[in-house]
């Protein structure tokens, strides 16, 4: 039986759904999103908009990035940038039922992939973590 | 044949060597520690020692906790605090040759592992890409 077989028979249990996932609003500042980062620890978490439609991704070094002045670090833009302002907007999206070999490619190369259904709502995100899982139960 | 056998014959190709890893000084500041991080974007990295000997990992939400203060942000501190002082001492190391089995067990909870020899020197890591990258291939 093929990897990938054996994966797809596991795969409703690959999604984390959007309420368990740590998130911040497009329209935030970044001060606020670097104390939700901070606090939640996650390297990179979804943007979502007023509606819950998903509009990309933040990480604590797009804030810090920021911050980098010409002699010193500087806090006080943060209140003055908005996530959207800095966001990451080209990563790949998958949707749900999803292809489990199109998932296995872009896992490759992204730690987590973003489920949006055709109305850009998020609802959920697949990670690396549960594949992994899913093949060392495969491997014994 | 199994998993793990197609694996292991191609473990030499896993390993990321020292050189190739960002890292930073655990007697470095952390406004230091944070340029480091914030220009080279890898969620978390190693810290060694003088002699190149591996200590901990560091990532930018362990110096950004320390930026919190009663009211505001707070920069002034991060050239204060070293890298060893807030840096993660309690993770998994791996030794080379590796075990496969145990390094895709540890891979599960672990983006990647970082390899030191007997005597504590850094050689590289592992990382769940190279690992997915094997997968993929087994898997077509
Ligand atoms: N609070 C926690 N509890 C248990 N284990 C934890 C953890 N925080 C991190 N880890 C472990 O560290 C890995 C990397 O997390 P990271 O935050 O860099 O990278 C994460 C993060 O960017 C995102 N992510 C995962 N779960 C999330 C959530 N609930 N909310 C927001 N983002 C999440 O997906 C990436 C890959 O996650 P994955 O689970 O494959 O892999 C996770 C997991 O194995
Ligand atoms: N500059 C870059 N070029 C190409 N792809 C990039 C990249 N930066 C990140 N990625 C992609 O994003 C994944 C997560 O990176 P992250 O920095 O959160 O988490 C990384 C980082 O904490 C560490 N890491 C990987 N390579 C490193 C290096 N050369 N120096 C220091 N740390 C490294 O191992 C974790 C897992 O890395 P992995 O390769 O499995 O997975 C990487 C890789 O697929």
């Amino acid at each position: 039986k093929s990897i990938e077989k054996m994966l797809s028979e596991n795969q409703e249990h690959f999604l984390i759904p959007a309420e368990m996932v740590a998130n911040v609003q497009e329209n935030n500042f970044l001060d606020h999103a670097l104390l939700v980062l901070t606090k939640v620890r996650y390297a990179k978490i979804p943007v979502l908009d007023n509606d819950y439609k998903f509009k990309g991704l933040l990480s604590l070094s797009m804030i810090t990035e920021t911050m980098l002045g010409l002699d010193e670090l500087d806090v006080s833009k943060l209140h003055e940038i908005y996530v959207k302002d800095v966001m990451e907007t080209d990563m790949p999206t998958i949707q749900d039922p999803y292809d489990i070999e199109n998932v296995l490619h872009l896992l490759v190369d992204h730690p987590f992939l973003s489920v949006v259904s055709n109305d850009g709502s998020f609802t959920g995100i697949v990670t690396r973590r549960e594949l992994m899982k899913s093949l060392n139960h495969i491997a014994h």
